[in-house]
């Protein structure tokens, strides 16, 4: 079973 | 005010197309230095960053800074209704609720106008890092369309691993099991035909096919794609648009429980 990661828990918000 | 023309207006037709399924609205940032627009899809899974360069326009003026916030659905309704030879204009007052588009046939005879209504968008900015990618692989946009559209039909999910024997895709769902491998191939005379794999560690990541899928819908605007990955990254998905600019996507990996 995998998990789909969110784009936001990789590039930081600025 | 803020005024942008662009001979070959064909070019903006398929940039809306291929960005307006998978983001359904999002600001144009209009600067000095060109348009940008980033945008998240609404499930916050993948980000599209959008960059057009003053120069690659054939005139191009910005006063000041302004955030247009545009719905594309609404701007592709309006872009179908300019011929595919035609010269598109934007242009918008400083604070205006409206972007007004105009298109004039490649021989003058028929000029139209059309203004869209502008919304009101609180948009997250994402810092994108420069980095560099275990792999990187430029291919036929072509042919990435028709990998992704294929194992569509066969699964949900892609494993992308790239080794020394090349980059290989592959899938599985009711029906059974795909895998596609693509070579090293600079054979082509054509560099657009050409598939360049620039491998510094093998990788392997898994993604949704749903998304991949849809950034190919950008396959009409370059005849080539790059792909970069790196472990436990999103994979970046470039098309390069003349000398206009470029669009990125990113799409976050799935990850193992």
């Amino acid at each position: 079973k995998s998990t789909q990661a969110k784009i936001s828990s990789f590039f930081g918000g600025g | 005010m803020f005024e942008a023309r662009i001979t070959q207006g064909s070019v903006l037709k398929k940039l809306v197309e291929a960005l307006k399924e998978l983001v359904t609205e999002g600001n144009f940032d209009v600067s000095s230095t060109g348009l940008t627009l980033q945008a998240m899809d609404s499930s916050h899974v993948c980000l599209v960053s959008l960059t057009l360069r003053d120069d690659g326009f054939d005139h191009y003026r910005c006063d000041r800074n302004m955030a247009m916030g545009i719905h594309f659905g609404n701007l592709s309704k309006i872009l179908k209704c300019a011929g595919n030879e035609d010269t598109i204009t934007l242009k918008a007052e400083d604070n205006a609720d409206t972007l007004t588009l105009m298109f004039e046939s490649a021989n003058q005879d028929r000029i139209s106008d059309f203004d869209l209504k502008l919304m009101s968008i609180e948009s997250e900015h994402l810092g994108i890092p420069d980095q560099d990618y275990s792999a990187e692989i430029k291919m036929p946009s072509a042919e990435y369309q028709r990998i992704v559209r294929d194992l569509t039909s066969i699964g949900d999910t892609v494993l992308i691993s790239a080794t020394k024997e090349g980059i290989k895709f592959s899938t599985s769902g009711d029906v059974g099991t795909a895998n596609i491998t693509l070579r090293h191939n600079t054979t082509p005379e054509k560099p657009e035909e050409q598939t360049i794999i620039d491998l510094k560690e093998p990788v392997a990541l898994t993604f949704a096919l749903r998304y991949l899928n849809n950034f190919s819908k950008a396959t009409p605007l370059a005849p080539q794609v790059k792909l970069s990955l790196t472990k436990d990254l999103p994979i970046f998905v470039e098309y390069q648009v003349g000398d206009l600019g470029n669009v990125r996507f990113f799409l976050a990996p799935k990850i193992d429980d």
